[in-house]
């Protein structure tokens, strides 16, 4: 999967991705105060391109602690277990669940909106593939709104950008390739070299998407993130991540 | 020619009357069963014979169409208002010109017979039509018909054509004859249509290889269900009618509370009682450790196993059976007695905040005979009822044989929001019992509200449930007018476990048009037939509840004239069958008493305003609102084949 950061103070857009093996857990938030938990799980291209297995997420977990409320979204459908009881949605509904302060959303066949009370939401996008495409597999997007509501521990893949780090781009120069010019950042005490390119945001057209700009960092977004990607990996879809 | 061998199989001269040929054809379209019976027989001897037309209908269903030609003469039949239809019939018996057409019930079929006399040689045709509704039950629909041709038939096909927009997730012919016809009926099944042919040869038939009777004399029963992709059911619209199936599943069951009401009167004593207990061991059993239960007993006295609701953990429930094993029935029956009982410790307990407030509450009464002690008289005990039950209660009754009256019981439940059921006293009434409490065992959903927001919407029947029961289906019918929808939308509001559901669907105008066209066997009536059917039957039961006479009279009408519009048969008509001539006359009516209502119907719900969606059931988000998500978020997006910016 692919992340794009949004850096609201200093509106840039910094990107990176990772590729790792199918059935991986990446945490992508982790707030032990106010009890968010987010995880992706990876699932694998049906072979390999080129060599190389590109891997998606398939299946998003989100856990609510002070709710008691665990939403597992996958490509199959939205499973809500809120204490002993579970209810499963498919894909194929229209549908509203409300649960005291959690309500989740299903819009067919499109996307699941999932708020916490008035302040936090996440959405997500189901992409689905020609079921007989010899490659390609239905996969799901996540967007998440900057909230002021995760507290200062915040962490995980997106988590730790709750909070902007302060960055820095200069020297913007030709790059290798004359149509991606490169520039140095530092940010978080490293100096790294980025490239210029595009993203997709697929909220408003979810076949083509809309072009996003962003500064691409590479090595899996090392120095980017605090520590690398594979200090992110939990062990179950709602595992929360010990941060150091 | 009718007496040529052709088949080589050799007919009885014992008999003179021959039947050449019995015919039945069933067309489902989504639940809507329309069923021809078709039976001819010549009279192959010198002297005058009576010929019999005896056919079993389910209770319920609608006689839509009745004809005869008796050496070619026809009789066909027009629906008449029943007494209108009775004093042409009387007309007719004084000029000596009738022949009695019979209805009467027995358990849960309607016998329709009719004999004529016709003369050496001569031919008769018979053939009967009827409508009725399937209702899902314990996960699956059956579509019975009842086979008693009387005698050996040298043609004898019967075929059920199924046809299921939604697809059909298992068809079963099950095994009624006792293994006789093994292999016989041929299943041919596709995704969304299935056809049962049952053709037996005249050896096939033959009850032994030498018997001249025949074993065909049963039920020949299709089992099926059919998918369920969207929880908000399946939209069905079509011609300015639209029906609603919601039968939605993966939900938790809700914990209930649930108070048996078991006569224990003189009556009850014997295979009924004992039938009683072997089914209430059961029930006790399948009771859930998050459910909450007590038993009262009642015959001239009220009895309970505790005052209050217990908890339905192993060794409640095993004190529980055990009470219930000691029971001995004696003496008379104060219903009125027993139900406020039970209604004050399951008001109790939600007053004093012990119900779990996603819980349901229900009450199954099981009876079999009229008040004989207190209060007997039975509008009181409903009033009194009513007055008394809170709008979280349920009353469900199982009334046993025929010395109760069914009526009563029927108008107890619907206006505590349940149905009744009949229960045949013999020795599969255990198995009926528990096969009523299977269908209320698991709440899945309450408080179902059905909107239609579009204002063109009208005439929908029951649309608010209080509750809904996993293996069952509500269905809720209504009209729109074609020429202002391009589509038409549905919202559904429910409560599962402690959660709060809003479903919504849209239904295309031309959905269903081309799927109807392709399949001959299709009935283009589906729609509005079953929303007549729904609307008569809910307005009968209505009818039985209406408050004032004028309230009464005005139902009265409304069933008359749509009885009359759709031509049907229903206990307010009747159905007049007259050779050409009108010389000759017969009359078709539903049986006295025990006006049909809603058979097999598990819900009796009421109506709201169509087009109102709860408040709390806010519109949902639509694809624009998402943009509205203020500047672009924090986000992992898709794979590198739709990136310019390579990956590492």
């Amino acid at each position: 999967p692919h992340f794009i950061i949004y850096l609201p103070k200093s509106q840039k857009n910094i990107c990176f991705n990772i590729d790792s093996e199918p059935g991986k857990i990446l945490n992508l938030v982790s707030d032990p105060e106010s009890g968010i938990v987010v995880n992706g799980q990876l699932t694998g291209a049906k072979k390999p391109q080129d060599g190389k297995l590109s891997t998606y997420f398939g299946k998003l977990g989100f856990y609510f602690q002070s709710e008691d409320m665990k939403i597992e979204v996958s490509v199959e459908n939205i499973t809500i277990s809120h204490g002993s009881h579970t209810s499963i949605l498919s894909w194929s509904d229209t549908a509203r669940v409300m649960n005291s302060r959690v309500v989740v959303s299903v819009n067919k066949e499109k996307s699941v909106t999932l708020t916490l009370g008035k302040e936090v939401s996440f959405s997500i996008l189901l992409h689905r593939v020609w079921k007989k495409h010899p490659v390609n597999v239905d996969f799901l997007g996540i967007y998440i709104p900057p909230s002021n509501k995760f507290s200062l521990k915040a962490h995980g893949l997106i988590g730790q950008f709750m909070h902007e780090p302060k960055i820095y781009i200069s020297n913007e120069r030709p790059g290798k390739d004359p149509k991606k010019p490169e520039a140095s950042m530092d940010v978080k005490g490293h100096k790294l070299i980025v490239t210029r390119g595009l993203q997709k945001d697929y909220r408003t057209d979810i076949v083509l998407g809309t072009d996003v700009p962003c500064w691409f960092v590479h090595n899996s977004g090392k120095g980017f993130i605090d520590g690398c990607y594979k200090d992110y990996f939990v062990p179950e879809l709602y595992s929360s991540l010990k941060w150091p | 020619s009718l007496s040529e061998e052709k088949s080589g199989e050799r007919m009885e001269d014992v008999d003179q009357v021959t039947l050449y040929s019995y015919k039945v054809q069933s067309t489902i379209t989504s639940r809507m069963a329309n069923t021809i019976i078709q039976s001819k027989l010549v009279n192959n001897s010198p002297q005058p014979q009576d010929v019999v037309f005896d056919v079993q209908i389910p209770k319920g269903a609608f006689i839509s169409n009745f004809s005869m030609t008796v050496d070619g003469t026809t009789f066909t039949s027009t629906i008449k208002e029943k007494t209108v239809g009775r004093a042409l019939y009387a007309q007719a018996r004084a000029k000596g010109k009738t022949a009695g057409l019979v209805r009467s019930r027995a358990l849960d079929m309607e016998n329709f017979r009719t004999e004529v006399n016709i003369r050496p040689g001569a031919k008769v045709q018979f053939e009967l039509q009827y409508q009725e509704v399937k209702w899902r039950k314990l996960g699956s629909y059956e579509h019975r018909l009842h086979l008693q041709p009387g005698r050996l038939a040298k043609h004898l096909e019967v075929d059920v054509w199924i046809v299921e927009p939604q697809g059909m997730r298992f068809l079963h012919v099950p095994d009624t004859f006792e293994g006789h016809f093994d292999g016989v009926p041929v299943i041919s099944k596709g995704p969304q249509k299935a056809h049962v042919s049952f053709r037996p040869t005249v050896a096939q038939q033959r009850k032994c290889p030498n018997c001249s009777e025949t074993a065909v004399d049963g039920e020949l029963v299709v089992m099926y269900d059919v998918h369920r992709e969207e929880k908000v059911g399946e939209l069905e619209v079509f011609n300015g009618y639209f029906v609603h199936f919601f039968a939605p599943e993966n939900l938790d069951p809700i914990p209930k509370n649930i108070l048996f009401v078991i006569d224990v009167s003189g009556s009850m004593w014997g295979i009924k009682m004992k039938q009683t207990v072997e089914a209430m061991k059961t029930i006790l059993d399948d009771l859930r450790a998050e459910d909450q239960f007590s038993v009262v007993d009642f015959n001239h006295n009220v009895r309970t196993w505790r005052n209050d609701l217990v908890s339905a953990t192993k060794t409640q429930i095993a004190d529980a059976k055990k009470y219930i094993e000691k029971i001995q029935p004696s003496g008379g029956t104060n219903i009125n007695e027993a139900l406020l009982r039970a209604i004050f410790i399951l008001n109790e307990a939600n007053n004093l905040g012990l119900l779990d407030p996603s819980s349901v509450s229900l009450i199954i009464l099981v009876s079999d005979g009229d008040p004989t002690v207190g209060e007997l008289k039975l509008s009181k005990i409903q009033k009194n009822v009513k007055q008394n039950v809170q709008d979280n209660i349920s009353l469900f009754s199982l009334g046993i044989g025929f010395d109760v009256d069914y009526d009563f019981l029927k108008r107890l439940s619907n206006d505590n929001r349940g149905i009744a059921q009949r229960i045949y006293g013999n020795q599969d009434t255990s198995s009926q019992l528990k096969k009523f409490y299977n269908q209320v065992s698991t709440p899945l959903l309450r408080n179902i509200q059905f909107s239609y927001p579009d204002t063109s919407v009208t005439d929908v029947t029951q649309n608010s449930f209080p509750n809904y029961f996993g293996g069952s289906e509500i269905v809720v019918a209504g009209k729109y007018d074609p020429a202002k929808l391009q589509q038409l939308r549905a919202v559904i509001t429910a409560t599962s476990a402690n959660t709060e559901l809003v479903l919504e669907t849209l239904a295309q105008m031309d959905d269903l048009e081309d799927f109807l066209s392709k399949d001959k066997h299709a009935d283009p009536n589906f729609t509005r037939k079953l929303w007549a059917y729904l609307t008569i039957n809910q307005l009968l039961a209505e009818r039985s509840l209406a408050p004032t006479a004028t309230t009464k009279r005005k139902i009265t009408k409304t069933i008359l004239q749509m009885s009359l519009e759709h031509h049907i048969v229903t206990p307010l008509t009747a159905m007049v069958v007259e050779s050409a001539a009108g010389d000759e006359r017969m009359l078709a009516d539903s049986p006295p008493q025990d006006v049909s209502c809603c058979s097999g119907a598990l819900y009796y719900g009421s109506k709201v305003a169509p087009g109102s969606i709860p408040s709390w059931a806010s519109p949902s988000p639509t694809p624009t609102a998402l943009s509205l998500v203020a500047g672009p978020p924090l986000e992992a997006t898709p794979p590198p084949h739709v990136i310019r910016v390579e990956n590492d």
